[in-house]
């Protein structure tokens, strides 16, 4: 099912396993890059699992974040009443080297204005809005030009979040996803939610084209409106990272006598 | 190894397969491997069944996953695959409908193959497409070209999911792997995953195996 987004009040929170607490802070860090002492996110709680294998640890936690009063209303990210962050990482610990693989960020519980997007396709602004909130804490320097509508919308958004050009231009490539692949949702608030995922993806799938050595491009696919979790569960299989199967007689080399 | 190989080229590789929304990928890598084998060793390219793998292949989980490894053992004990035709994808596991008598291929043995790449191009010209597992990182994203991704953000300790190795080659320089995947025509190049070759990219040669059949 989908891991749609929880208020922070939803489950008691224990206090942190020693174990997590390093990449936490790692991730904390990682969300503070930048910002000036006295402006930095605060960690308020933490809770996660481990995988571990031979060369490294994966952390998949769940934190809370408090962000510091914004006084500024033309660059808070929040309104000033909504504060506390949900946030979800994924931190590898490989040979003792830190690397954070995900981080998705949203405001707990809030309501903000509309962005000026029609009201279409059951798509509210009040819900785009949210999406945008959420791009726009991402921090990942945007690569150059590979894919040209993924491009053009991320060229957008860094004009500004809010930015009547983006609003429209993403919901264009939402609605060409939705014909191409011939995709319907069950209600509005359906909709709705789809469409922060594919906004949110297309985030994603700029950085994996940034951060890629090959030739490769990413973008829109048909998977564009699941979550990570939702395509993990339905299309992967957790199974091989176990590896318990029969073992196998290693098979003789090709032109070996 | 030859510079470059496709089996598609060669008759031994079926229509990409789809399926569906369930976590079933383990049972294409290894049909499409057995496809390829009994091809090579029979002359006949027959579309195989993975419906059967998901019903009665008791080792593994169906749609919740499975080990290549494990099916090679059911396809061998419950005495071959029927084809497609035969016993049709339903995309959820359902009561097994094996039959004997149906059965119109069958494994010998199954093997585990080198690490080493430039080995597996070598026994993959020879011998015919492998059955691997990988790191699926970027794969819900991808569309095109040959995905390298960063090590460690691919590592070769998270794989989870199981293709199938048609072919390899070079693009502008850039070995690869042509990968045979199973989401449909509609994703990637008309359903192919193309992977850097050499570097070990997430993992592609640490689950490397195949069926044996005489």
């Amino acid at each position: 099912a989908p891991a749609k987004p929880r208020g922070a009040g939803d489950e008691a929170w224990g206090p942190p396993s020693p174990a997590l607490l390093e990449p936490a802070r790692f991730a904390l860090e990682m969300y503070n890059r930048g910002r000036a002492p006295g402006t930095q996110a605060v960690l308020r709680a933490v809770r996660g699992r481990v995988r571990q294998a031979d060369q490294g640890s994966l952390y998949s936690l769940e934190a809370s974040l408090e962000e510091p009063p914004c006084n500024d209303p033309t660059v808070c990210q929040l309104p000033v009443s909504k504060k506390t962050l949900l946030c979800s990482f994924e931190i590898l610990d490989e040979l003792g080297k830190h690397m954070l693989l995900r981080r998705d960020c949203g405001p707990v519980d809030t309501k903000v204005t509309g962005a000026g997007i029609p009201k279409d396709a059951g798509i509210t602004p009040s819900h785009f809005t949210r999406s945008l909130v959420l791009i726009s804490s991402l921090s990942l320097p945007y690569p150059d030009e590979k894919n040209d509508t993924l491009s053009s919308v991320i060229s957008l958004l860094n004009k500004g979040p809010l930015s009547k050009d983006f609003s429209m231009k993403m919901l264009s490539v939402f609605k060409d996803f939705l014909t191409t692949y011939n995709r319907t949702y069950e209600s509005k608030e359906e909709t709705q939610w789809r469409l922060s995922i594919f906004i949110n993806n297309m985030v994603r799938a700029q950085k994996i084209q940034a951060l890629d050595q090959g030739t490769a491009h990413y973008g829109v696919t048909k998977f564009s409106d699941l979550t990570e979790e939702e395509f993990r569960t339905i299309y992967l299989n957790p199974l091989l990272r176990e590896d318990l199967g029969k073992k196998m007689r290693v098979a003789k080399p090709v032109g070996d006598p | 190894a030859p510079p470059e190989w496709d089996w598609r080229n060669k008759g031994a590789v079926t229509n990409v397969k789809n399926q569906g929304m369930c976590g079933s990928c383990w049972a294409f890598s290894v049909t499409g491997n057995v496809e390829g084998q009994w091809f090579l060793n029979h002359g006949t390219l027959l579309s195989l069944s993975e419906q059967e793998l998901l019903d009665c292949d008791k080792m593994d989980k169906a749609c919740l996953g499975g080990l290549p490894s494990n099916a090679y053992s059911a396809i061998k004990n419950l005495g071959g695959l029927e084809t497609e035709e035969d016993y049709s994808y339903q995309g959820q596991m359902q009561a097994c409908n094996f039959s004997a008598e149906k059965a119109k291929v069958y494994i010998n043995d199954s093997v585990e193959l080198s690490r080493n790449e430039q080995k597996l191009a070598a026994w993959l010209a020879k011998k015919g497409p492998i059955s691997v597992a990988i790191n699926a990182f970027g794969m819900q994203f991808y569309r095109h070209g040959i995905s390298r991704p960063l090590r460690p953000l691919c590592t070769p300790w998270l794989i989870d999911h199981a293709v199938l190795i048609v072919g390899y080659g070079n693009r502008s320089d850039i070995p690869f792997w042509a990968i045979k995947n199973s989401w449909g025509t509609d994703w990637g190049e008309q359903g192919y995953y193309y992977l850097h070759r050499g570097s070990g990219a997430c993992g592609v040669n640490t689950m490397a195996s195949s069926a044996v059949v005489e």
